[in-house]
């Protein structure tokens, strides 16, 4: 474990809180898109089946339990208790364009042809475009709530923290995940466009419109 | 490359 790490999971887990305190204190999911919460309910129930049989430590475990539950609960927020304000029309992004190529690459690169390994790649690659759908929901409807673009933006910055930890890991004790590493970069990258307009626009007090 | 199974990280 280094510091990376962990800012990189707090990160993450900050974007999950903030993403439930949105919802929970304005009532509503406008702006949210459903599909990029699916599918990281789906990255966390395909990665982390190990839970039930192979233990790493105390905090990968009570940090595996709380993603799930975050998740599950987010998507019951959103299809559930308010699904009233869940705004269809502008989460089209079609779900089979990402999930056909991510199961079809994860037959085709992975470090075992075995059902936990074939799980956990198909997981890598779903969750570096998992927020395609958020964002092209963005980009139709053409801005998004502060609240959603500091959400994004520690979603966004955990995995960049994860790239420094693979670099730190790298040096320090040679570890190398390429399937990880990969994917993390282009997962970053999706968000570099982002990154961008939440610098200039939002950090300087001015809402996120698109141009 | 980290073996089969042995993925420490979330």
């Amino acid at each position: 474990m280094n510091v990376f790490r962990i800012l990189g999971d707090l990160s993450h887990l900050l974007a999950i809180l903030i993403l439930l305190a949105k919802m929970w204190r304005s009532k509503s999911c406008a702006g949210i898109s459903g599909k990029s919460q699916v599918l990281f309910a789906l990255v966390f129930s395909t990665r982390y089946l190990d839970l039930f049989f192979v233990f790493i430590s105390l905090y990968n475990l009570v940090m595996k339990v709380i993603y799930l539950l975050c998740s599950y609960i987010t998507i019951y927020m959103i299809y559930g208790k308010l699904r009233k304000t869940y705004d269809r029309e502008n989460d089209t992004f079609r779900l089979e364009f990402l999930l056909i190529p991510v199961i079809g690459l994860s037959f085709l690169e992975n470090y075992d042809f075995i059902p936990t390994e074939l799980l956990w790649t198909f997981s890598i690659y779903l969750e570096a475009v998992a927020i395609l759908p958020q964002l092209f929901m963005i980009s139709n409807t053409g801005e998004a709530e502060t609240i959603t673009t500091h959400y994004l933006f520690f979603l966004g910055l955990y995995r960049a923290l994860y790239l420094a930890n693979w670099i730190w890991r790298y040096h320090t004790e040679k570890f190398y995940d390429q399937i990880a590493i990969i994917s993390g970069v282009v997962q970053t990258i999706f968000y570099c466009d982002f990154f961008y307009l939440y610098i200039t626009k939002v950090l300087k007090g001015k809402k996120l419109s698109l141009p | 490359e980290p073996g089969a199974g042995k993925h420490d990280e979330l």
